[in-house]
């Protein structure tokens, strides 16, 4: 389960804290994954006091709006990352991007189903380079995807492209790369504009450890 | 259902201390951050013994009068007692004018406990409610724990008075520490800016470890 609570000083309507809030959730918590799990619990809750100095923020376009609504959401991105960071046995935190996809829900499609593949997941807590397990979790994602069109990235090495694996792979730098604590695999479907990023971490041993006597 | 809280009950009696998990090679270095006090909120927890013993388990949240509250809850279809209950509240439209709490406890997540699940939901935010002296629509809870076990409610009602007494505006790590399950380190994090008159200051915790991948709306 998630539980978030943030509080903050400024002076602002309920409807327009509301408004911030609920705009933000999607590429924040909604954007992470430990274990592919939706809790009976997740909750997030924002509560304004009043007790700043500062004037109220009433029109959401103004300046100062803005910036509370970037640092809302700074605070919110730094605490969806912590939750990751904390994923049961984790010991690799993982952003998955997905570029060039046709539109913003497939670009979801495909960056969850990464994220949430237990064999991507176990491959990266096995510091394993496998490319291979990323083009099925795009295949079985149900977005848009094109074999020759789509190319794979683990950091800044580029390892499948134009439907083959890629010329310059090289399996010594990738498993190097794989040795990191922070990755980033980069997927560019080709075929539009759209892209998003989420979060996940490894898949361990440690996991079933900690969950398979949980109730008891 | 009696025997179910008559097993939690018997854990506790027995002492049964959580195994806490090694920290996270990932936890953010330094530890927990230093965040800026919060004006008009303030932050208690206290041992309540929900489900195991030997730590703090329960955290309660004192909001000014003026405060406005905001949220997003999961989605899921087989969502808790205490869920549905922050969402009936918020979907009130309360106002400001009336102060505003938050209480959650650990251990037991009182989903999918019947109608149980209410009654446990309306002893504790009641209980807030009448130590505080705000509106039972202004106070919102969370659980978190084992799904399936009604709520021991009447141990964290038996502590209410004592985490009013706790209140402190720096206590917000503790706070923290009190919601967390399988967690291997508490989480916060802050942000200020440059409001017209003067800073705004934003301070958030969370807890989160596992039976992680949030819809919330």
């Amino acid at each position: 389960t998630m539980l978030v609570y943030i509080f903050t000083d400024a002076t602002i309507a309920p409807a327009a804290l509301q408004k911030v809030v609920s705009r933000q959730v999607g590429d924040t918590f909604n954007a992470i994954t430990v274990d592919s799990d939706t809790s009976t619990s997740d909750a997030l809750i924002v509560a304004a006091t009043g007790k700043s100095k500062a004037a109220p923020i009433g029109d959401l376009r103004g300046k100062v709006a803005k910036a509370f609504e970037a640092a809302l959401r700074g605070v919110m991105m730094d605490l969806a990352h912590q939750v990751v960071r904390d994923g049961e046995g984790a010991t690799k935190l993982v952003e998955v991007r997905v570029e060039g996809a046709a539109d913003a829900a497939d670009a979801r499609r495909a960056a969850m189903a990464i994220a949430n593949s237990p064999l991507v997941k176990t491959a990266i807590a096995g510091e394993d380079p496998n490319w291979g397990r990323i083009v099925m979790a795009v295949g079985k994602s149900g977005a848009r995807a094109d074999r020759d069109t789509m190319s794979i990235r683990f950091g800044d090495l580029t390892l499948a492209e134009k439907g083959w694996r890629s010329p310059s792979y090289s399996e010594e730098a990738a498993a190097a790369y794989m040795k990191n604590d922070e990755l980033k695999i980069t997927v560019d479907l080709g075929l539009g504009k759209a892209a998003t990023s989420v979060w996940t971490c490894d898949l361990t041993h440690r996991y079933i450890d900690i969950n398979a006597d949980y109730r008891s | 259902v009696a025997d179910a809280v008559g097993e939690a009950a018997d854990k506790v009696a027995a002492g049964v201390k959580k195994k806490l998990n090694p920290v996270s090679p990932l936890a953010p270095k330094g530890g927990f951050p230093a965040l800026p006090r919060i004006a008009g909120a303030e932050f208690a927890a206290i041992e309540a013994g929900v489900r195991y013993a030997g730590r703090k388990d329960v955290m309660l949240v004192r909001l000014v009068p003026g405060t406005a509250i905001a949220g997003a809850f999961t989605t899921s279809a087989t969502r808790a007692a205490c869920v549905l209950d922050c969402e009936a509240k918020l979907k009130q439209r309360p106002g400001v004018r009336d102060g505003a709490a938050i209480v959650v406890n650990s251990g037991n997540a009182n989903a999918f406990t019947g109608k149980l699940g209410q009654e446990s939901v309306d002893a504790v935010t009641g209980s807030a409610a009448k130590a505080l002296g705000i509106p039972s629509g202004r106070v919102f809870s969370s659980s978190t724990g084992v799904i399936g076990e009604p709520l021991p409610h009447e141990r964290i009602v038996a502590k209410i008075d004592d985490l009013k007494a706790a209140l402190s505006e720096d206590a917000i790590e503790l706070a923290a520490r009190a919601i967390m399950t399988t967690d291997t380190f508490p989480k916060g994090a802050a942000a200020v800016i440059d409001g017209e008159g003067g800073k705004i200051k934003i301070a958030g915790i969370a807890k989160g470890s596992g039976m992680i991948a949030p819809d919330m709306a």
